[in-house]
């Protein structure tokens, strides 16, 4: 099945 | 002196499920909002350059804390015809909200206290999309809504020439086809919450139509074209464990 991720490992946050 | 004046309040009502306040960045070319939605699996985007607003006069860098949950009340009440103006003197902590009706010539005024927003910066990379396909808003809109009255999320597909919306749950199943006329370097599948798609389509009245950019395994882009700026929603993907 498919997990939903969160945007954190995408989009850096400093 | 910061003086703005808007002629499409409705950009509030399309982010208030999203975001509950924000900081706005006023700047000489413009007003920038960027934030992440509780769940950290959405970020909205917005850009309104001077041009777009009538007057537009900021002399100084200002960050504006705003209640989101609030000013939608306030637009809200105020119907879809009125302008909103933004106005903010040498004072941070406060800033004016002054809706005006066109047609009756009825002022209404608020001063608001500014909020403290520990609000993180967030770095957006560029991103080389498989598909960029352009619809009609108010179709995306449609297709969306339907399909959520009875499924949760919803498999996109995209061949050079359609691109399908399916969903499936413990009712069943359902799809839907729209033809585009966009370019695509290879045919794509993904799945995304119906329930997000839903809450971006809530700016369907901000433009005609909506590009939707799609890829494996990164973030989608949904954007919104509007006079002079954009609404962008980013949508973190579903990945195989």
């Amino acid at each position: 099945g498919k997990k939903q991720t969160t945007l954190g490992r995408f989009f850096t946050l400093p | 002196l910061f003086h703005a004046r808007f002629e499409q309040a409705g950009l509030v009502d399309a982010i208030k499920d999203l975001i509950q306040d924000s900081d706005f960045h006023c700047r000489d070319s413009g007003i920038a909002l960027r934030n992440m939605d509780n769940s950290q699996v959405a970020v909205v985007v917005i850009l309104l350059e001077a041009g777009g607003f009538l007057p537009y006069h900021c002399d100084r860098r200002l960050n504006l804390g705003i209640s989101l949950t609030s000013l939608t009340k306030i637009v809200h009440y105020a119907g879809d015809e009125a302008t909103l103006a933004l106005k903010a003197n040498d004072n941070p902590d406060t800033f004016n909200l002054v809706l005006e009706c066109l047609q009756t010539g009825c002022i209404i005024k608020y001063d608001i206290k500014s909020r403290d927003i520990d609000q993180e910066h967030l770095e957006i990379p560029k991103t080389d999309y498989a598909a960029t396909i352009t619809i009609p808003s108010a179709e995306f809109q449609r297709i969306c809504r339907n399909l959520s009255q009875l499924l949760e999320s919803v498999a996109n597909e995209a061949s050079e020439e359609r691109i399908k919306f399916s969903s499936s749950g413990d009712i069943g199943s359902g799809s839907a086809t729209l033809r585009h006329n966009s370019d695509l370097t290879g045919p794509i599948a993904l799945t995304i919450s119906l329930k997000y798609l839903v809450n971006f389509s809530k700016a369907t009245a901000l433009s005609y139509s909506v590009t939707l950019s799609l890829s494996s395994e990164v973030p989608q882009l949904v954007e919104y074209k509007v006079e002079s700026g954009f609404a962008r929603f980013y949508f973190a993907p579903q990945i195989g464990e």
